[in-house]
């Protein structure tokens, strides 16, 4: 990724599994 | 041309494969320690352990789904170990230092048990 431009993202990046359904 | 780095992404993930864990989904071994037993997701085990990788990639081991520990290891040391592998998080208890230290050592888990080194050094007076 050399010479890239590299965004971080500091949020949340996927769902979170609930402890139960 | 760009590339977005979720910096959470990994924390994120192992979050939900704990959670997993604690649900009992997908969970597809029992390590049981002196009469003790823990569900866990192999892959999980392999990453952490390499006791656990040389385990699950031998042929003959890899379809085991309750795999037997010395009975000579700490159960409670192993339970923490255990939440360290899906946390990142290492309780040191005064009191079970030394087990969770020879619980790494025996799970093969070399980095955990430097730090352990350096924490009993740094805490004797």
């Amino acid at each position: 990724y050399e010479g890239v431009n590299t965004i971080k993202e500091l949020g949340r990046s996927i769902h979170e599994i609930p402890r139960q359904d | 041309d760009s590339c977005i780095q979720f910096t959470r992404h990994a924390s994120d993930v192992l979050l939900n494969l704990n959670r997993l864990r604690s649900r009992d989904i997908l969970t597809d071994v029992t390590i049981l320690v002196n009469r003790q037993q823990f569900r866990a997701h192999k892959t999980v085990l392999m990453a952490c352990s390499g006791l656990f990788y040389t385990i699950f990639t031998d042929s003959h081991k890899c379809n085991l789904n309750a795999i037997s520990l010395d009975p000579k290891v700490d159960p409670e040391g192993f339970a923490i170990l255990l939440e360290f592998m899906y946390t990142s998080r290492l309780t040191l208890k005064e009191s079970l230092i030394m087990a969770i230290m020879n619980t790494a050592i025996y799970l093969q888990m070399d980095h955990v048990v430097d730090t352990c080194h350096r924490f009993i050094k740094s805490s004797d007076p």
